[in-house]
């Protein structure tokens, strides 16, 4: 069992913090103490593409999951191509992959490395989606299985959340970009339709990420971000949207993000390429 | 009496509402139900130069504030430039007009147009500065007091927000930027030593802004934002350094920083001009 996610979005909006909690796994070392990389303004900043595997268990299920990340994204002064050229060329790479393998006699040990859902950040600025974030968004919504979250959502009210996600979709319909639908099937019991539409309708996921153990004055241990005002859980569905995504993502619609990568994405690329 | 505050940072940033709460009036109108303006990805999105003025009393004195706004700062996907530009141009012309006046026969209605201070919004990553931070405080630290606070630090517990400002700090001094830094008088008494050493000390300021009131779970009163786990006091120094920036912009160094403007900044600026 393999699970290949893609995370993409500026510095500093949590995300080695959400993989890290979303897993509840270290796979990105949290700086304890951050260094200063004294950015060189002559030179741009190259997006770097990084992966990271580990075993993780779900469901009694043993998991080889691999998180590609893309440090360097919308770092540059001018992110014209940088930005997401070397993301697009990296979904492209993982599909030629396959392709290769599809194509040789002994197809028993084909190693599945596509891209099976892409997570991007969105800054909460409270406003719509910035230049980049629709140009990028354009440039892969075709390719992969798009999941927008709207990145440590604490920093706006519950107000702002939802006018975010109104502006942040309506946003996105205009620009005709596609993101994935946790489907419904005719097999489905209530309980499990009204379930997906409760998640669906979250989305743009509002997030909070921590791997920070901490005591509620009521004396309960959660994992969550302690302010002098206050203490965000994040595993509390009142406080944010992170046990829905982990819910899409790991818990319920893995396969589907696989086989739509597999059905959808990959035969739309193969098709493509063979036309050429 | 006027002052003349420019303020710039990227889109979402609380500029808006940080402007308004510093004042206490609504000098910028704050979306209620925000539009969504569909970028136009073809074209660049030009920074305009908005200024917005108003009467404000403060200790009983009448002030004239007029405050200058660069929407547009950081939207492109390529800021070269385009980002920085208007803005320098903006601070050069407003040089130009006060040079123009002094050299009139008549010099008794001087305006005094000029930047007397520049309030820079850094955004709260938890990590260092961008290039673009970098590159637009050095096209502006020798022709303004820079003032850098640190945008929604609400969103960092008090352990992030003091890593932050180490590391912006070192970030600053690495690039050579020069900061308005309130200055210690010979005739100052402890006090007022202590005071002024507290404030600086804080800088970056790790500002929140808010102008609606709200109620404390004992009874108060307060500016504030409110989340379903706690409610932040923007007026409450224990939660953020609103009331240091207030006093250095507004109570204590009003005065210093348009006698720096008028005895570094374009003094400087003058000599560059006459010596071409
Ligand atoms: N407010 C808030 N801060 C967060 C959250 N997740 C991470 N952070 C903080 O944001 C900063 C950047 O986090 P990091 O995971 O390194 O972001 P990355 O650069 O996108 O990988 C750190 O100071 C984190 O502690 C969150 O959900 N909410
Ligand atoms: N967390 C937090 N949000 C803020 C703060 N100030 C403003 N906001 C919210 O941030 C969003 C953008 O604020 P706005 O003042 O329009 O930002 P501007 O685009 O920089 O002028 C709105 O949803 C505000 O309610 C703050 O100090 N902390």
């Amino acid at each position: 069992f393999s699970f290949n996610l893609m995370v993409v979005g500026a510095k500093g909006l949590g995300k080695s913090t959400l993989i890290n909690t979303l897993f509840n796994k270290e796979l990105y070392k949290l700086d304890t103490v951050p260094k200063v990389n004294y950015p060189d303004l002559e030179q741009p900043v190259d997006v770097k593409i990084d992966t990271v595997s580990a075993e993780i268990e779900e469901n009694n299920v043993k998991l080889n999951l691999t998180v590609i990340d893309c440090p360097g994204f919308g770092e540059n002064i001018d992110n014209t191509d940088v930005s997401w050229k070397p993301v697009v060329d990296e979904i492209n790479h993982r599909f030629d992959q396959y392709l290769e393998q599809e194509t040789k006699v002994n197809r028993s040990t084909i190693v599945d490395n596509r891209v099976h859902a892409l997570l991007y950040f969105i800054e909460p600025t409270g406003h719509s989606l910035k230049p980049l974030d629709i140009e990028f968004m354009k440039q892969v919504h075709e390719k992969v299985n798009l999941i927008p979250v709207i990145a440590r959502s604490d920093t706006l009210t519950e107000k702002e959340v939802k006018q975010s996600k109104q502006l942040i979709l309506d946003d996105i319909k205009n620009q005709g970009i596609t993101l994935f639908n946790p489907p419904i099937y005719d097999n489905d019991d209530d309980e499990t339709v009204s379930a997906t539409n409760e998640m669906a309708e979250k989305i743009p996921f509002a997030v909070v990420g921590s791997t920070n153990y901490i005591q509620t004055p009521d004396g309960r241990t959660v994992r969550g971000r302690s302010y002098p005002w206050g203490i965000i859980e994040v595993d509390n569905e009142e406080d944010c949207d992170f046990i829905k995504l982990r819910q899409l993502l790991i818990r319920n619609f893995m396969e589907e993000l696989k086989e739509t990568t597999a059905k959808v994405s990959y035969e739309k690329y193969r098709t493509g390429k063979l036309l050429k």
